[in-house]
């Protein structure tokens, strides 16, 4: 079963599935532990290590399992753990289990632009005022039309009294926004790379006394970001292209790394994402298999009420039009032949003498006769005439 | 009734060369 065409062929909406875009990705921490060595953490010792790999290790059980930064002594006391995911995904939710006692403030941020940029996400902080300048969240989302970065008062306490930051890109949109028809919604949750940055930790008081801090570090595992390879909605799943990095496998006459324009010769109509609806698929221009370019026109797409906007370029086989659907001057439709013949366009070879010029008719073929001259290309006397020694009057009238 | 085709070699071309086409 091909998820993005119906049984029939025709092109319906698919996504790829639900996956850790983590999993197996490089973390950059702005700090971590074992560096020079201590009694507990020794980035040489793989016994003592806990480096950031750990925190999205794909599969096995290392020893230790948890990251953990250096010893924060001083201000500032920031922490950033960021993840570059390769490409575009839409985010579902992101997580991370800390393994001792969590801070009191989180931040978690997105780029959407390979880490150039960043905006925020959410927050999580007993402080949100304090630590962000914000209010917390309300209970039932967020009161403005579209997703907002809210700060949410706390994190989520595990069963066996671990802690667990837990970010639901639903919890910070206002109910019965639909990524289909919400761009705000889909901007929202387009993400190239993610960062938490651990603001605050917890067992410390006045931040602004460091002669008064006691030594802690940050320690945390398992961090997942859960998404969908973003191919907005035209392929069903991504794949490795042969440097390495991930594409989607698009489908609908699509291309790009999120089959995010059509492809060269799919430009009839223009580029949209696909809905449960529509699939919105790019449509081949239709050239009668005459050209292997064509261009979009938006003006003749308006005039044709938004069915069609190809114009075929180069049209070839002596064909020319916007369908390179009628032959070129000089050349006529051969009533035998289907339009898609490369021979479906014949040479009118009208007579250099007994034509008046060198085009024909392009359904019949007549090439324009000089009086007196006749046949399909002029290339005889009428009935009633007879050849003179004028190339200018080829036929005069029989004495 | 079907004439023949033109003969190009009938046609005296001594004033009309600039119309002459190419052999």
């Amino acid at each position: 079963a091909d998820p993005c065409h119906e049984e029939g062929g025709a092109p319906r909406a698919c996504v790829p599935g639900l996956v850790n875009a983590a999993l197996g990705r490089e973390v950059l921490a702005s700090s971590t532990c074992g560096q020079p060595p201590t009694q507990a953490c020794d980035s040489s010792d793989p016994r003592r290590a806990h480096p950031a790999a750990l925190l999205t290790l794909a599969g096995g059980t290392a020893s230790p399992v948890c990251w953990r930064s250096d010893l924060l002594t001083q201000a500032p006391l920031n922490v950033s753990l960021t993840v570059p995911l390769g490409k575009t995904f839409e985010l579902v939710f992101v997580s991370l289990r800390f393994c001792s006692t969590p801070p009191t403030s989180v931040a978690l941020l997105k780029s959407q632009d390979h880490g150039r940029s960043w905006v925020p996400l959410g927050f999580f902080s007993s402080c949100c005022g304090l630590d962000y300048g914000r209010l917390p969240a309300p209970a039932n989302g967020p009161a403005g039309p579209g997703p907002e970065a809210l700060c949410f008062p706390e994190l989520q306490t595990q069963p066996d009294g671990g802690s667990l930051l837990a970010f639901s890109v639903q919890d910070s949109s206002p109910p019965g926004l639909d990524l289909d028809s919400s761009p705000v919604l889909q901007d929202w949750v387009t993400a190239t790379d993610i960062r938490i940055v651990l603001t605050r930790p917890a067992m410390l008081g006045d931040t602004s006394d460091s002669e008064a801090m006691v030594p802690y570090s940050y320690s945390a595992a398992e961090l997942q970001v859960g998404g969908r390879c973003k191919c907005n909605g035209h392929a069903s799943r991504c794949l490795l292209d042969t440097q390495g990095h991930l594409i989607c496998d698009c489908r609908h006459g699509t291309e790009g790394p999120d089959c995010g324009r059509c492809k060269p010769f799919y430009c009839d109509r223009p580029w949209q994402r696909a809905t449960a609806r529509e699939a919105h698929a790019c449509l081949a221009c239709s050239c009668n298999g005459h050209a292997r370019r064509c261009r979009f026109n938006m003006e003749l797409y308006r005039l044709s009420g938004r069915r069609s906007g190809g114009v075929c370029l180069n049209c070839r086989h002596n064909t020319a039009g916007r369908h390179c659907h009628y032959c070129r001057e000089g050349f006529y439709r051969d009533p035998g032949r289907a339009p898609n013949d490369r021979r479906a366009c014949r040479a009118c070879d009208c007579h250099p003498v007994g034509a008046a010029g060198k085009t024909c008719n392009q359904t019949t073929g007549q090439c324009p006769c000089k009086d007196g001259v006749t046949g399909l290309t002029c290339n005889r006397c009428a009935p009633g005439f007879q050849q003179s020694r004028s190339p200018v009057a080829p036929c005069v009238k029989t004495p | 009734e079907v004439m023949p085709t033109l003969d190009m070699a009938l046609f005296d071309w001594t004033d009309y060369e600039d119309l002459k086409p190419e052999a």
